[in-house]
């Protein structure tokens, strides 16, 4: 069947970087992944098409076009056989940057492009502020799984908690949490303890502990995967590994989230 | 006369510990200050005033009372004279995070708190996303100035380039970015001449180069600002020199910021 996976998190976490690994896992295993990119920078698919300059979803709200566009004119495919959408943003300052989200859902369901044939679907959100904008994918139940992307910085732990509300509040809707990846520029034992020790307070599960490695960083300045750029090395491996982990059933006794409260994480990180 | 200064810059990145020590700084000379959190943390006015549950604009939004409440139901005055307000932030996920702050500054104008004896009225406003909601004091031109708070963290800088995108904007309204304060755990020379290289690009006057400490850290866990709690050591001495400067008149040659397109600032960060 269908997977959709909602990919969280804080500004420059690491978010856009795990999800187009996943979309290209599971692209090199011949599936047909939709990838959509809502964070006002704009950056989350250019990995997957190598394309600096492309159409979004706020060009086509601001000249008022957006109900009369045809998936065409939204999607670009990459070299990969991913299609991808951004929602783009807003000039700063002005209107709201979450409205792009919002508006993309609306889009998809009126061109009824949840019913063409995508085996994923994947939205990469920016989890700084969870506002009604940027909850969208969770409200509107597309989000069957969401995967926190954190670290062990303060306001990284901080947006994790935040998204796990939002979580707790749409179990009636079946959006799940599916856990938390921890991406962490110099992991060690002790900050790796701390982590779990946060996941499991939280009631979350630890989907994996991925280190910042070279073989992404170069990848990403030739605007590629690890998958392409180094396809048998360590990185490559583990995020097939996380994609493959995101499309097996949930586990039956995957529970909701318990968020701690102000105090309790104010101390906490 | 009377002096408004708006402080943004990402979350986590040190805008609040500016702006207490600014407030703090102030009372210390005798100003009357106002001191106003924006920010959904809500942590802001907690080191000013010692007592961490607190009235907020969120929950008179919420029960519908704003309009009724007086300056006193909203105002806590902490042990330093300064008086503070925080706007709170909506349950994550629901309704808009920025609109605490349009909100809070519709009843200041109802309540003619602007005509009220402050000589200096501070906002700490997160500028993550600078969207309607979290722009308003810049639009209702209560922003006379504009403080950045930042480091060399790329969403940090990508946050700067958004706020004087923004300031640009409304420069017409006599809105002033008075300049950047580098807030930076561990600088050295190379950081240092790097973080002057961005500002000198964007137009922007460097305030200072705050280097973390050890007593702003050791007040914090008291509930204080250094100012009372290390009063002679340098931390202190650093946040007095940037609060007399903010009381200076703005230099006459004071351009307007030259923010960087998404292309040079992803090749600049
Ligand atoms: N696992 C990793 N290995 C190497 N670099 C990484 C890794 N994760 C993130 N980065 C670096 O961090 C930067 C920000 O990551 P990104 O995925 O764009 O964050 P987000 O999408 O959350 O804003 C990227 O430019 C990338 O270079
Ligand atoms: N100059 C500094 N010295 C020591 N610690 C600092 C300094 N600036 C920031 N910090 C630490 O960073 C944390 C986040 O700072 P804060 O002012 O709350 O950020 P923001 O208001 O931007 O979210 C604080 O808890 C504080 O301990
Ligand atoms: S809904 Fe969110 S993005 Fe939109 S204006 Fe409010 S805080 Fe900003
Ligand atoms: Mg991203
Ligand atoms: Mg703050």
């Amino acid at each position: 069947g269908r997977t959709a996976v909602v990919v969280y998190g804080k500004g420059g976490i690491g978010k856009s970087t795990v999800a187009v690994h996943l979309s290209a896992a599971w692209a090199e295993r011949g599936l047909r992944v939709l990838h959509v990119g809502c964070d006002p920078k704009m950056d989350s698919t250019l990995r997957l098409t190598g394309v600096e300059e492309r159409p979004c979803v706020v060009d086509f709200i601001e000249d008022r076009t957006l109900r009369q566009r045809e998936p065409a004119d939204l999607i670009v495919r990459g070299p990969t056989g991913v299609d991808t959408i951004e929602t783009g943003g807003p000039e700063p300052g002005v209107g709201c940057a979450g409205r792009g989200v919002a508006s993309l859902l609306d889009w998809m369901d009126l061109k009824r492009v949840r019913t063409w044939p995508y085996d994923v679907v994947l939205f990469d959100v920016l989890g700084d502020l969870v506002c009604g904008g940027f909850v969208a994918p969770v409200r509107y139940g597309v989000a069957q799984r969401v995967v926190i992307v954190a670290s062990a910085e303060p306001m990284a732990l901080f947006a994790a908690n935040n998204i796990s509300r939002v979580v707790l509040r749409h179990v009636a809707d079946d959006v799940r949490l599916a856990g938390i990846v921890f991406n962490v520029k110099e992991p060690d034992d002790r900050v790796r303890a701390a982590l779990d020790a946060f996941a499991a307070r939280l009631g979350v599960h630890v989907l994996a502990h991925i280190p910042w490695s070279r073989a992404v960083r170069d990848a990403e300045q030739a605007n590629r995967t690890a998958i392409e750029h180094d396809p048998s090395g360590e990185a490559a491996e583990q995020f097939r590994a996380l994609a493959a982990a995101l499309r097996e059933p949930l586990p039956p006794d995957l529970g909701a989230p318990t968020p701690l409260d102000r105090r309790e994480l104010l101390s906490f990180i």
